[in-house]
This record gives C-alpha cells, sequence and structure tokens, in this order.
C-alpha cells in the first residue's frame, strides 16, 4: 500500500 | 515602517485565493529583498513557498526585516473587497498588531482601507535542499488543472510516470481506472501553449490529488505551471508570478511500503 510521506522528513527545521 | 504598494493588486487577490484553502495561518515574513512566506498544510504534507520581490512593487518601504502573523482566510476576505484593478497597499507601522491594506481604484476615485489584527505564529523555517531534478514538466497551467479535476472523479491518488515519450498521469478508483498522457509539443504558435519536457532520465511517483488540486487554484497566476520531480523526494508545482515572483507547492511522495 502506498504511505504519504511527511515535507517534513525532506526538508530539515532551520 | 513597512509600506508596500503593488499596483497590480490582482497578483496578491490571486495568491491568497490560491493558498488560503491548503494553508490557515501564516507567517508573512518582508525584507530589503520582498515578501514572502513560506508554510505547511496541517498535516505536514505539502509546503507551500511564497516570493514576491521588492522590484516588483511600485514603492517598498521596508525599515526593518518584519514577520507579520495573518490568518490567510480573514486575509483572503479581505482581499475579496479590492477590485481586481485596484492598487493594494499593506502597510504596518513598527511594533504595531495590526496590517491595513489600502485599495485605490485606478482612477483614485475610491480608497478603502482595511485594518487586521496581526496574530502570534511560531511556525519554523524549513530548510528546501536545492534538488537536481530527473524530469521538469512545463505544460499549460489550465490542462494540468484539467488533468488533475478530471482524474480526481476517478481515484484518489495520481502515478506520475516521465519517459522520452511523454508524460502519463495513471489513477485507479471503485469505477475503473484513467491515464492521460501528454506528448513533448514544441510545435504550437504561442510558447505558452508548449508541453516541454526536460527529462535527463524516467521517473514515476506516486501523489494524492486532493492537495494537486489545491495547488491548482494558483491557476489564474500564470499561463504554465513547471513540475519538477525526482525519485523519492516531494515535487516542485511552481507558477511564476508575473516578472516578481513566484509561488511553489511541494508536495511529499507517497512511498510503497
Amino acid at each position: 500500500v502506498n504511505q504519504q510521506s511527511q515535507i517534513t522528513s525532506f526538508f530539515s527545521k532551520m | 515602517m513597512l509600506e508596500l504598494r503593488l499596483v497590480q493588486g490582482s497578483l496578491l487577490k490571486k495568491v491568497l485565493e490560491s493558498i488560503k484553502d491548503l494553508v490557515n495561518d501564516a507567517n508573512f515574513d518582508c525584507s530589503a529583498t520582498g515578501f514572502s512566506l513560506q508554510a505547511m498544510d496541517s498535516s505536514h504534507v505539502a509546503l507551500v513557498a511564497l516570493l514576491l520581490r521588492s522590484e516588483g512593487f511600485e514603492h517598498y518601504r521596508c525599515d526593518r526585516n518584519i514577520s507579520m502573523g495573518m490568518n490567510l482566510g480573514n486575509m483572503a476576505k479581505m482581499l475579496k473587497c479590492a477590485g481586481n484593478d485596484d492598487i493594494i497597499t499593506l502597510k504596518a507601522d513598527d511594533g504595531s498588531d495590526t496590517v491595513t491594506f489600502m485599495f485605490e481604484s485606478p482612477t483614485q476615485d475610491k480608497i478603502a482601507d482595511f485594518e487586521m489584527r496581526l496574530m502570534d505564529i511560531d511556525s519554523e523555517h524549513l530548510g528546501i535542499p536545492e534538488a537536481e531534478y530527473h524530469a521538469i514538466l512545463i505544460m499549460p497551467s489550465a490542462e494540468f488543472a484539467r488533468i488533475c479535476k478530471d482524474l480526481s472523479s476517478i481515484g484518489d491518488t495520481v502515478v506520475i510516470s516521465v519517459t522520452k515519450e511523454g508524460v502519463k498521469f495513471s489513477t485507479r478508483g471503485d469505477i475503473g481506472t484513467a491515464n492521460v498522457v501528454c506528448r513533448q509539443n514544441t510545435t504550437v504558435d504561442k510558447p505558452e501553449e508548449a508541453t516541454v519536457i526536460e527529462m535527463p532520465e524516467p521517473v514515476s511517483l506516486t501523489f494524492a490529488l486532493r492537495y494537486l488540486n489545491s495547488f491548482t487554484k494558483a491557476t489564474p497566476l500564470s499561463n504554465t505551471v513547471t513540475i519538477s520531480l525526482s525519485s523519492e523526494i516531494p515535487v516542485v508545482v511552481e507558477y511564476k508570478i508575473a516578472e516578481m515572483g513566484y509561488i511553489r507547492f511541494y508536495l511529499a511522495p507517497k512511498i510503497e511500503e
């Protein structure tokens, strides 16, 4: 099944 | 003191219409370089980044960097009161907890000002790394909006696959399946009608259509949309804003578990 990933797992908090 | 005067006020109206349903509250950052915003949707699946460069404003006074927290729904309500041809000026005094939107009709015979309370929003900025994209599509924005709308009536996720033949949008649902293939087409009389595919290598990714449909609310801002894809990283859907900037939507992919 396709799991929706989160944007925060690709872009790090500055 | 902050005073930004935008002759093409309709641009700001369209910007708010394209983000108010995706993001509830956001900080607008003003600096010498321009007026920008970066915010995630409530589920942290999508991110919007807006930039309106200072040169695009007829008058741009920003004495010091300032961040203004606003409820985008309320801001959109106020901007809806501006005429499409109005000049919009955004003003805020240092230390004040309100922002004023001033709308001037082109013939200067009607001037309105709307004052809105600012909010304290503690949102952290995310670092968006410059990425090498495996495929970059440039296509008519109305066409992309139509495809997303049509496919979302069949399924709720879309697989976007780019090969040298072209780009394929596929979905499936209870009632059946749908595939839309757009081929590279540069033999058009108007450049904004071209579909250009820069594809150093084939790529295929899966996304939730409801976010893509939300992004297409920015269609009135630009005749074309640029969609940049790379395996396993968020897609970027970008609409240029006249000569003054852009609105970029980032969407995290759905990953095979």
